[in-house]
């Protein structure tokens, strides 16, 4: 937290009887679509009193928590990931001799809020380290990396730093303008063919939010979006530090015509601005529909009713009539999720006997629902169940779930084993905007059966490498271990299915070449590949969880994640940060929960919300946020068991 | 571009060259009968260079009518629409493409063969030259089996030697140059004063290729080829020869 002495000018400045934030610091790595970013925090308690100190780091949600460590008057705690029961032994132990505090990770939509609140003496400088890695998706064409930055109060010296390799070379990077107009100028982007760093260090006055206010106007989410060159269509293959990684993205396909069910949740909860921004984001989706394409609408509540009851050509005529028919839809009632699907299911099965659908067509379900089924079958396992006997596998659904009052979890759920994917839409924000962009995602599949193998004994432990589907714009990744061999190349096959032709594709890699030229980068994450690969198979193995038929499955793949996760050291929901100091005092971070919704419905994977547990040190306090009636005092025992999931360990 | 013409009953290759304006399309395989038709369009060098501008293959096209599937060949990508569908591939990366009864086979940065229902096939070669070569431009070679099983209807400026015509040489004497003597070719009825000399096929060392010795037809290939080269120049990639 050394100051420049213009910074330590503008520190004197707006010291006063009060907590001062000398440096926040946020830097992110990204090497080859992985990103390593770690933020840094000095802050000072200038006052004459002993006071609390915080620091509120959002991550978003697809990243892990790899460390965290904090530096009280150089006294330093350092974090290390533990299998979670692990942690919270230790952890108890802690507390029982009252050297134990708390940190608390709170979901809001789309981020998860890291927050450590400190209690400490009069001039105490106190330094946090954050770094959390995660993997960019390619979507739309872009990868997005989103910073939040909320330093809180004006800092004498604020930067950000974004540094990125890409092997292959950078085609674009941009900055949207998403922290207001007056920082618009003030973000620099150098960039050469493979390298790019951006940076942002708006002065102390540049951060007020009007001339003489004392307020910062730094609060929002930085956006630096870009993407990569492709030379050909085959596919990206990189070798470092023993791991592969394939990326496959490729374009210049006709997209495979579609034939889709869209599926609307009409019940009353949907009445009001919920169902105004669907019937916006239909209009929008229906014009996008060709000639080649096929669709219907099946719009439900207590009843279900079709639009038509039969797939029909995307013509003009017929999308006109479609568009009027959404306009024209009134919600009300309950929700009746299993006979829509059904419906929809039966619709695509009908069509297929009769013919009407093209074999290199794909055929999909998009379901969008705001609530917990109510009327007709209403128990999520056996929905699941029936819709899944009732698909055949050329059928893929899509979930979109609006707002907290559905079970996002079992709409996931649905769609992951149906093909599909699933994505939350936030009723507050612009959902037309929302279930537009999650639309436009699918709306181009270019190839199917896509299968990217490796030649015998060439790799290891690699990661799911057969997909369904490509939509364009995304991006297929495959991650392994490469085995000892004499030669000094990886090769990798691709075969996939286009409109009307079948391809197969070959990628050749150098094993040495990429580790040579990352040692050279002085701002890469030579690490990436290897942490990519985990981050990869964990991920998957979460999923795999989540859908695991028998206990004994479920307690092999957990002890696999927390293997895996304490290995690379990654807080996931099956394992926790352990922060220690030199003294024995800990200091215990595990994993949010998503937000409770409805009334009867419990999390997915089965944990309880996390809750903070403090007895304060002597001289330092960690507090927490969340209301007393949440802060347990003696040891946590209870689960909410959930009915529709084999209960293993950690569960 | 430069042709070389294998005639297997002769034992003899006969090359000529055909140096026509860039953008032209020229007819080497038209063959109704089956429907497949090889079209490649030239393109020209960056500049004049010694008071002439050389063409070469920017642009090899093969339509297979039945189909309606059209696979495009340039320096920068290859191409295949079969009228609803485009498709494109980059000389980046290996690739095998089967649509019905045709497959595309790119071997990356080197060459791509195109077979049509097994009988058929075409090998393009692409050749790179430095990007900041004052005159040169990258261009194709297309080499066309002799063993291709074309219909009776099979014409173009390659397509016509699938009928090997009956080639008699005599008068073979020292020409001009000492290094390339010269003959008189009796071909299709007429007599033709040729000259023996050499020309690449770079099918095995696609930088320095192998000597191909033929004997080579002057004025564009005028007597040996049916009609003028002008004859062989079609509107666009996928048109068929219309002979009168």
């Amino acid at each position: 937290a050394t100051l420049t002495s213009e910074e330590q000018e503008d520190f004197e400045a707006i010291r006063g009887d009060d907590i001062t934030v000398k440096s926040y610091r946020v830097e992110s790595r990204i090497t080859s679509r992985f990103a390593h970013t770690t933020v840094r925090s000095s802050v000072v308690n200038s006052g004459s009193k002993a006071q609390s100190i915080g620091f509120n780091v959002q991550i978003p949600k697809q990243a892990f928590i790899t460390n965290f460590t904090m530096t009280v008057n150089d006294i330093k705690f350092v974090g290390s990931v533990k299998e979670k029961t692990v942690a919270r032994n230790l952890y108890a132990q802690a507390r029982a001799k009252g050297m134990a505090a708390g940190i608390v990770r709170a979901n809001s939509q789309d981020m998860e809020t890291f927050k450590t609140e400190v209690h400490v003496p009069p001039n105490s400088l106190i330094e946090f380290e954050l770094h959390y890695q995660e993997m960019m998706h390619r979507k739309l064409g872009f990868y997005e990396h989103s910073l939040y930055l909320q330093p809180g109060r004006l800092v004498p010296h604020f930067q950000v730093d974004v540094y990125i390799f890409e092997p292959n070379g950078i085609s674009s990077v941009q900055i949207p303008n998403t922290l207001g107009a007056q920082f618009e100028e003030l973000v620099r982007v150098t960039q050469t063919n493979d390298k790019a760093h951006v940076v942002f260090k708006p002065t102390l006055q540049q951060q007020r939010k009007c001339e003489n206010c004392s307020d910062s106007a730094i609060d929002g989410t930085f956006i630096v979006r870009y993407d990569v060159k492709r030379d050909s269509n085959s596919g990206e293959l990189q070798v470092s530090d023993g791991h592969f990684v394939h990326f496959f993205a490729p374009s210049n396909f006709s997209p495979l015509p579609k034939n889709i069910v869209f599926v609307i949740d009409v019940s009353g909860s949907m009445w009001g601005v919920k169902m105004k921004q669907t019937v916006e984001a239909m209009q929008a989706i229906l014009d996008d529909l060709t000639i080649n394409d096929r669709f219907s609408i099946i719009d439900f509540n207590h009843n279900v009713r079709c639009w038509s009851e039969e797939l029909v050509h995307g013509s003009s005529f017929y999308i006109e009539d479609a568009k009027n028919y959404v306009q024209s839809i009134k919600p009300s009632g309950g929700t009746n999720i299993n006979e829509a699907l059904m419906r929809a299911v039966q619709m695509l099965v009908k069509a297929s006997n009769r013919g009407q659908i093209e074999t290199r067509s794909v055929s999909m379900i998009i379901l969008v629902s705001d609530g917990d089924p109510t009327v007709g079958e209403i128990k999520l396992s056996t929905i699941q169940k029936n819709v899944k006997r009732a698909m055949r596998e050329d059928f893929s659904l899509f979930s979109l779930g609006i707002g907290f009052d559905v079970d996002y979890d079992f709409l996931e759920r649905i769609a992951m084993e149906n093909r599909g994917m699933a994505q939350r839409i936030y009723a507050n924000h612009d959902a037309a905007e929302q279930l537009r962009s999650f639309y436009r995602q699918v709306s181009s599949p270019l190839l199917r059966k896509i299968i990217i193998e490796f030649p015998e004994d060439s790799v290891s432990d690699i990661t799911q490498n057969h997909f369904d589907k490509y939509f364009s714009g995304s991006e297929l990744v495959v991650a392994g271990k490469v085995l000892p061999s004499e030669s000094n190349t990886l090769t990798s096959f691709t075969t996939a299915s286009a409109a009307s032709l079948d391809i197969t594709l070959e990628t050749e890699a150098d094993t040495a070449e990429l580790d040579a030229e990352l040692a050279k980068q002085q701002h890469s994450f030579p690490g990436f590949a290897r942490q990519m690969w985990a981050y990869i198979t964990i991920n998957q193995l979460i999923s795999e969880r989540s859908l695991a038929p028998t206990a004994a499955k479920k307690r092999k793949i957990t002890q696999r994640i927390m293997s895996l996760a304490v290995e690379h050291q990654f807080v996931t929901p099956l394992t926790a940060l352990l922060v220690e100091g030199d003294d024995g005092e800990r200091l215990l971070a595990d994993s949010p929960r998503d937000p409770k919704h409805g009334c009867c419905s419990v999390p997915a994977n089965g944990l309880t919300p996390s809750k903070v547990v403090y007895q304060p040190p002597p001289w330092v306090l960690m507090t927490t946020t969340a209301p007393p009636s949440q802060v347990e005092t003696g040891p946590r025992e209870e689960q909410i068991v959930p009915h529709h999931i084999n209960i293993v360990d950690n569960d | 571009p430069h042709f070389i013409v294998h005639l297997p009953r002769s034992n003899m290759d006969v090359c000529f060259n055909i140096d026509s304006k860039p953008g032209h399309i020229l007819n080497l395989v038209s063959d109704s009968g089956s429907g497949v038709v090889v079209n490649s369009q030239l393109i020209g060098s960056k500049r004049v260079h010694k008071g002439k501008l050389n063409t070469y293959f920017g642009t090899i096209s093969v339509y297979y009518q039945p189909d309606g599937v059209s696979v495009t060949v340039s320096t920068s990508s290859i191409a295949m629409t079969d009228g609803r569908n485009n498709h494109s591939f980059t000389w980046g990366a290996t690739a095998e493409i089967t649509q019905h009864g045709l497959r595309i086979s790119i071997v990356k940065n080197s060459h791509v063969a195109i077979t049509v229902n097994n009988h058929i096939q075409v090998m393009v070669l692409l050749h790179r030259v430095w990007k900041k070569h004052p005159v040169n431009v990258d261009f194709l070679g297309v080499y066309i089996p002799n063993n291709n099983q074309y219909s009776p209807l099979v014409h173009g400026l390659i397509g016509q030697f699938a009928r090997d015509p009956e080639v008699s040489l005599y008068d073979i004497h020292e020409g001009l140059d000492p290094l390339k003597k010269e003959a008189t070719m009796e071909v299709n009825g007429n007599k033709l004063l040729v000259t023996r000399g050499w020309q690449k096929d770079y099918r095995q060392d696609k930088r320095r290729g192998s000597n191909v010795y033929c004997w080579f037809i002057h004025n564009s290939g005028k007597g040996f080829i049916d009609g003028h080269y002008t004859d062989y120049i079609v509107p666009d990639l996928n048109s068929f020869l219309q002979m009168p």
